[in-house]
């Protein structure tokens, strides 16, 4: 489960100084598939790094699976994150100098793990990646280097899967495959999936969405697509 | 207007080539507000890039207002771009040592020319940016960073704008706003507007949709809306 309470994270001092999280409190339950929603500069993005440990809470408490983030240096932070978490940033976060496929296994590369060959073949086909593992992310469009982002978070099939608008730069289609995908991760594997979202048709696939506003939790809803 | 005939581009050699435009012919008459759609990796990016001069063909011809961009050595383009163009880009190449203020009316600044107060105002209000004026990119969260890169297109009033998913990051609240905007400028003041978007009610507010698929036209709709 991923749980925080009394979550405050303040931005900067003085002039502009933003109050980007506001006493937030929230629990996700293990394998649910939860949705955050919200305009553009209510905290989602805040939020979700604060969750998954990338960023430290000004005050209030974060627990992924029972362990407090607050309690751990930041060796000890990114270990946790390499073993239990799996990150789709919004703005991709590849590495220039590293092909698709290099990119995608950077997390199980660096914490010495092996890759699972028959699962990074399904991710690779799931996002339709095949034909791109040796370009470069300068040599992918916008949505191709999206799914880089997505295969490199889902193919160490981490306790949970942090997901900033993973399809924003997706068409339809592209969309769609990824949430199954994501839904899949929650239902077969129990795999907790906390995703931001603009679009209300990608937010239908969660079991539950919370919509944040000025920092805060104002309104929840439950299966969104009963 | 904005003509390209036969416009091919071949990204790379060898095992990576790739074909990302094949031989498109397309006319945007003035004033016309464009929406162009197609899968990820289906070459709208790459089309945007050539009809606004950043970006070479590798065979074909663009005329932007008349002028045949082939005809340009690199200092022409560059000025020609300066003066017609505003371009809003997919992944928003804010200048990340300037705040939002100074990343809006650069442009102008390297032109030489002064900014309207009025019209700047206007357009920072509209997107819903007065409070982060001071701010740098890594400051704004990621729809604030779409939005200073969308104002920086539109403060110098171009005879063209070009925008990539302008509203992949946004919410639908300054996802409309915006809309309104590029709609307004069309009616109002007879700027040409090119909009590559995956979302189909961000299409309903041009005049016309082209469907791209592997690196051609393959359909066309007029009247979205109608
Ligand atoms: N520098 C490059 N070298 C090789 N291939 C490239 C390069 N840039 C783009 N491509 C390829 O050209 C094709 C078209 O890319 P483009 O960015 O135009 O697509 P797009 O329609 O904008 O996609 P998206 O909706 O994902 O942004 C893609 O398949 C991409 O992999
Ligand atoms: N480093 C920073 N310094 C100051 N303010 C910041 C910083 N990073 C973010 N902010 C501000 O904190 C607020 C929340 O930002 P956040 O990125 O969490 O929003 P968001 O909900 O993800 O928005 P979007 O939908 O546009 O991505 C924003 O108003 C933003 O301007
Ligand atoms: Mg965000
Ligand atoms: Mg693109």
């Amino acid at each position: 489960a991923v749980v925080t309470r009394s979550a405050t994270r303040v931005y900067g001092v003085g002039d502009t100084a933003v109050l980007a999280l506001d006493a937030v409190d929230l629990t996700v339950p293990t394998g649910q598939f939860l949705a955050v929603m919200g305009p553009s500069g209510s905290g989602k993005s805040t939020l979700l790094h604060c969750l998954a440990g990338l960023d430290r809470l000004t005050s209030g408490s974060v627990e992924l699976g029972g362990t407090a983030l607050e309690d751990l240096g930041d060796k000890e932070l990114t270990h946790l994150r390499r073993r239990e978490v799996g990150f789709i940033f919004q703005s991709y976060n590849l590495v220039p100098t590293l092909d698709a496929r290099e990119n995608i296994t950077l997390p199980l590369d660096l914490a010495g793990r092996t890759v699972d060959g028959a699962w990074f073949d399904r991710i690779v086909a799931t996002l339709g990646l095949g034909d791109r593992l040796d370009h470069r992310p300068s040599q992918l469009s916008g949505g191709q280097q999206q799914r880089v982002a997505a295969a490199r978070a889902l193919v160490s099939r981490p306790t949970v899967v942090f997901a900033d608008e993973p399809t924003g730069a997706l068409d339809s289609t592209s969309g769609a495959e990824l949430l199954s995908f994501l839904r899949q991760a929650a239902d077969e594997f129990g795999q907790t999936i906390v995703m931001v979202t603009h679009d209300p048709a990608a937010a239908s696939y969660a079991d539950r969405i919370v919509f944040l506003a000025d920092g805060r939790i104002v309104s929840e809803m439950l299966d969104p697509d009963a």
